[in-house]
């Protein structure tokens, strides 16, 4: 654990929570796509499938049952509670045209060909393309309310944090994933557009439009 | 070769 990694897991957390706390608040999902909050979901089953079967510390633990519990309450307040709310008609992204290269090059790109090790590999691809189908909508409408701004910028900001915890571990310990490093850095780039129009226009009180 | 599937992050 190194600060990066800190601040990276903390940001994600921060992003979730004001997600979930912004849904529950207005009493409404506008502006958020479930097609995203669905991938996101996803990603966590796929990924922490690893809670079953090994042990690596107690705060991985707790982070990775939030991470699980906190999406998917995402999903129930998007999908049951708050319905009626949900902007279906700007959430049209079409995610086969995610899952289904994902699930392709996980099978040919993977440390080990293993169930769990290709389900980890899939979570981790997908996990770099998930927001796509929320910018998309934000382009779509041609807004996003300032909470669902912030709600992105620490997303967006939890993989670059990211990126300075590999090359700090590449330093200290030789530390080298390649698959996690290079869908991180894909990650990352998807949000430098929006991360560009966060600090010039939200950052100085206006809408992003 | 096993601590080195052992995803230790987030």
């Amino acid at each position: 654990m190194n600060i990066f990694r800190l601040i990276g897991d903390l940001s994600h957390l921060f992003a979730i929570l004001i997600l979930l706390l912004k849904i529950w608040k207005t009493r409404s999902c506008a502006g958020i796509s479930g097609r995203s909050q669905i991938l996101f979901a996803l990603v966590f089953a796929t990924r922490y499938l690893d809670l079953f079967t090994h042990f690596i510390s107690l705060y991985n633990t707790l982070m990775k049952i939030f991470y699980l519990c906190s999406s998917f309450g995402t999903i129930y307040l998007m999908y049951v509670k708050f319905k009626a709310t949900y902007d279906r008609n700007h959430d049209t992204f079409r995610v086969e045209f995610l899952l289904i290269p994902v699930a392709i090059l996980s099978l040919i790109f993977n440390h080990e060909f293993d169930v769990l090790e290709i389900l980890w590999t899939f979570s981790i691809y997908l996990e770099s393309v998930a927001i796509l189908p929320q910018l998309f909508m934000v382009s779509k409408t041609g807004e996003a309310e300032s909470i669902t701004s912030h709600y992105l910028f620490a997303l967006g900001a939890y993989r670059g944090l990211y990126i300075l915890n590999w090359i700090y571990r590449y330093y200290t310990e030789g530390f080298f994933d390649l698959i996690a490093v290079i869908a991180g850095i894909v990650q990352t780039v998807l949000y430098c557009d929006f991360f560009y129009l966060y600090i010039t226009k939200v950052l100085k009180g206006k809408r992003l439009t | 070769k096993e601590n080195d599937l052992d995803h230790d992050e987030l």
